[in-house]
């Protein structure tokens, strides 16, 4: 699957760009955290999307943002 | 929203809502 860019998100409409996101995050937290994947990703998606665009490259930053989405989770 | 429905959950090849159904 081709990574997703900045150009490809500009194609659609906001409410489809969180969407082509999710889809692209949904799996890479389910690896992890398969019960609460759903919720998590569901958090996320609240990021700006140039942010999101980067952790979906970034391994160490998107571990970190699900880590603090599952403290938030948890309190 | 008032957080009840906090956080909204995303389903692979379900349309995105988001929180404005909250």
């Amino acid at each position: 699957q081709e990574p997703l860019t900045v150009s490809m998100l500009a194609a659609a409409p906001p409410h489809k760009q969180k969407q082509m996101i999710g889809e692209r995050l949904y799996p890479l937290i389910y690896n992890v955290h398969t019960q609460l994947a759903g919720k998590i990703t569901g958090m996320l998606l609240e990021i700006d999307n140039s942010e999101l665009l980067f952790m979906l490259e970034s391994p160490e930053s998107l571990n970190a943002k699900v880590a603090e989405a599952l403290a938030v989770l948890h309190a | 929203g008032s957080g009840i429905n906090w956080p909204p959950e995303f389903h692979p090849g379900v349309p995105w809502k988001g929180l404005q159904n909250i």
